[in-house]
């Protein structure tokens, strides 16, 4: 396991024992998991190793029409939660803002993470709701409207508040020495890393919820669900294609 | 599917899903399972090719579009069930390193993976619960049958999950971070070990 994934999975344990914490799994995840940000379900879920989502590109406010208010964002390089959607800033309650992520795992005695959660404001993702339809013909929307895939909005992340450096305090945390996987025949292909570099504002962990698309245009984030949810209403499924795959 | 909130979670009903898991698997056909455990021994260690398989897998699965596996003399066609159970086990490995990948097509060249999947199961079933770091005393037998390549193996295999063995003792070091890969390092342990029975 990398560094960062150390870091990301020790974190979502110490903030949420209830597992519906995900964390990130690579830096290169960095901008798909902000709030609102649309992901899929990578695969059966199970507690065991977790479900595990995959980056679409597209947030609501993309696959929804053009509205006035909350204003329609026009240089999304500058995209700014704050302004657009009053996007909840706040700090933890619940946990100390500072969390120290695990000494006892070779982690430097520095290596201390300042974190802030961003959560959507309920009040202003009704508001959006309301306002706001979804773009029916958007072409992100129909291809998985035809794929019959689920849809889930980020709803809260957690974030650094600074860059921080995380070094391995001398011991890593495996017992074997790369000589040993020479002998394996497997020399190169372990890169222990000694330390990762995290950036300011960068997604750790991160909660989503299903988003349910009722008819072309209405949509809702229900405050609970279930595995039998539906993003899409089956029966608004077009013709299944009858392809053969061959593995 | 049980929803989170509401599973029991310990090493049993882990055991119990990982079994009803396997039982899918084993109602392909000989030559089906020969055939899987062939394309997934060129997939592990590509963890992109691996997760373009569990993807492609779920699209057909969504789709209700047929997937076959290669086989002589017949292609196996695999039933929805069997894909979901595939698709399980998928994500298991996926939830490895490829490192860890790796180990695992080594250990099975090296037909080490009963003694891996007992190691495994028998940390799990000691620990599963503990949220507290601790060392605990090895089984002696567990890895006695093993040779120094097998052991190192072995030690590497868990060691990438972050548990640490150590010979002198026996003994290792729990870590309830690590509890996760383990999980999953057991159901891709039990899905290989079920593939390899025969060979």
């Amino acid at each position: 396991m990398s560094m960062f994934e150390d870091v990301t999975r020790a974190l979502a344990r110490q903030l949420n024992p209830g597992d519906d914490l995900t964390p990130i799994d690579s830096l290169f995840d960095l901008r798909c998991f902000s709030p609102l940000s649309l992901v899929l379900r990578k695969r059966k879920r199970t507690w065991f190793w977790g479900a595990r989502y995959v980056c679409s590109n597209y947030t609501l406010l993309d696959v929804l029409e053009p509205g006035s208010s909350p204003s329609d964002p026009t240089d999304s390089g500058n995209f700014s939660f704050k302004n657009m959607l009053d996007v909840q800033v706040q700090g933890l309650v619940e946990v100390p803002k500072t969390v120290k992520v695990k000494e006892t795992e070779g982690l430097s005695r520095s290596s201390t993470l300042e974190i802030q959660t961003l959560s959507v404001a309920p009040l202003a993702l009704e508001n959006l709701r309301k306002e706001r339809k979804l773009s029916a013909d958007h072409p992100f929307l129909k291809e998985m409207r035809e794929r019959g895939e689920n849809l889930y909005v980020v709803m809260e992340v957690v974030e650094t508040l600074q860059e921080v450096t995380l070094e391995r305090a001398g011991k890593a945390n495996t017992n074997f020495s790369l000589p040993s996987f020479a002998l394996l025949g497997l020399q190169g292909s372990v890169n222990h890393k000694e330390g990762v570099t995290i950036p300011k504002g960068c997604v750790l962990v991160y909660r989503v919820k299903q988003l349910m698309i009722n008819g072309e245009d209405k949509w809702e984030i229900p405050h609970i669900c279930n595995d039998s949810m539906k993003t899409f209403n089956p029966s608004e499924k077009p013709g299944e294609e009858k392809l053969v795959h061959t593995l | 599917t049980v929803p989170l909130g509401e599973m029991h979670k310990d090493f049993k009903t882990l055991k119990k899903e990982v079994q009803r898991e396997t039982q899918e698997v084993e109602k392909l056909s000989p030559v089906g399972q020969s055939s899987l455990l062939t394309s997934l021994s060129h997939l592990l260690g590509k963890k992109k090719e691996l997760q373009d398989l569990e993807q492609k897998l779920e699209g057909a699965l969504r789709k209700g579009q047929e997937v076959t596996l290669e086989a002589h003399p017949k292609d196996a066609l695999l039933s929805n069930d069997t894909m979901v159970a595939i698709l399980y086990f998928l994500g298991a490995l996926t939830e490895l390193s490829e490192e860890q990948q790796k180990l695992l097509v080594k250990s099975l060249e090296k037909k080490i993976l009963p003694v891996q999947l007992k190691l495994v199961e028998n940390i799990l079933e000691q620990n599963f619960l503990q949220d507290k770091e601790g060392v605990f005393p090895l089984q002696p037998d567990l890895l006695s049958s093993l040779g120094e390549e097998e052991l190192i193996l072995t030690e590497a295999l868990v060691g990438l999950s972050g548990l640490e063995v150590q010979r002198s003792g026996p003994q290792y070091t729990w870590n309830p971070d690590t509890r996760h890969n383990l999980c999953a390092l057991y159901a891709g342990l039990s899905l290989l070990h079920l593939l390899s029975r025969e060979s």
